[in-house]
């Protein structure tokens, strides 16, 4: 149920 | 040179144990503010900070900032051959290939060498800005993690909702649904069985609880955890290590099709 978002769209490479 | 001395040991053995699920391989940094890891999951939804801050150690010696990759499995059965009491020291020269982790047992009647080949691993390092969260719930790890156990005998998911009633864990699957409710309560003599909810705005959110029961590996590491919880962030769910730092796991949330 529903779609799993990644962590990378919410933080960025430093 | 690197050499870290930790009194107590079982606190390394237990950081193992909480983050091998998650993680297979990592790289752990270590540098004059202390030993620290940042690891993915290996589908990117799930990300654990480790920090084992230098004062926390009996003895830190890092000459120089070091990234040593190691698998974390083999680095957790070569932990598991360190007694609960023993002191641990991580020991690693410039350059070299290898770490060794030194055991030795209060008494010091017995000192063991466990000597683990270092590997390459090309990770990511994410920054992570502070973050103000809408809300943030403390209560005991012990109840956080029965919550996450009963309720993935329901369901795949945990929508988390924070009202001034309480904060809400529901579940449902083919046999049915699950709520369970937490109240603010402040025992004034036990402070570890305490559940605080400070919300600045009502927040409801839905996670993957496989990750959930994952991260509640850490539980042995402290009494409490920590939920913060925005509508536009990943969940941080923290566990402080005595003194010492944290362990935080950072899971991005599941959103309607």
């Amino acid at each position: 149920s529903g779609v799993q978002l990644s962590i990378t769209e919410f933080y960025r490479s430093k | 040179m690197l050499e870290l001395r930790l009194v107590q040991g079982s606190l390394l053995k237990k950081v193992l144990e909480a983050i091998r699920e998650l993680v297979t391989d990592a790289n752990f940094d270590c540098s004059g503010t202390g030993f620290s890891l940042q690891a993915m999951d290996s589908s990117h939804v799930a990300l654990v900070a480790l920090l084992l801050r230098a004062e926390g150690f009996e003895h830190y010696r890092c000459d120089r900032n070091l990234s040593m990759g190691m698998n974390l499995n083999n680095m957790a059965k070569m932990l598991r051959c360190a007694g609960n009491d023993d002191i641990i020291t991580i020991k690693a020269d410039d350059g070299s290939d290898t770490v060794t982790f030194m055991f030795e047992s209060p008494k010091q009647d017995k000192i063991a060498d466990f000597e683990m080949k270092l590997m390459d691993i090309d990770s990511e390092h994410l920054g992570i800005p502070d973050s103000e969260y809408q809300a943030i719930v403390r209560m005991p790890s012990a109840e956080f993690m029965r919550i996450c156990k009963d309720l993935s005998s329901i369901g795949d998911t945990v929508i988390i909702s924070v009202t001034k009633e309480g904060v809400k864990f529901s579940t449902s699957g083919e046999i049915g649904s699950a709520n369970i409710v937490c109240r603010q309560n402040q025992t004034v003599d036990k402070p570890e069985e305490a559940t605080v909810i400070e919300m600045q705005e009502p927040v409801s959110l839905t996670f993957a609880l496989r990750y959930m029961n994952s991260f509640t590996k850490a539980s042995s590491l402290s009494d409490q955890v920590t939920i913060s919880l925005s509508s536009e962030l990943p969940v941080v769910v923290e566990y402080k290590i005595a003194e010492m730092g944290y362990i935080r796991f950072y899971l991005a949330p599941k959103i309607e099709e």
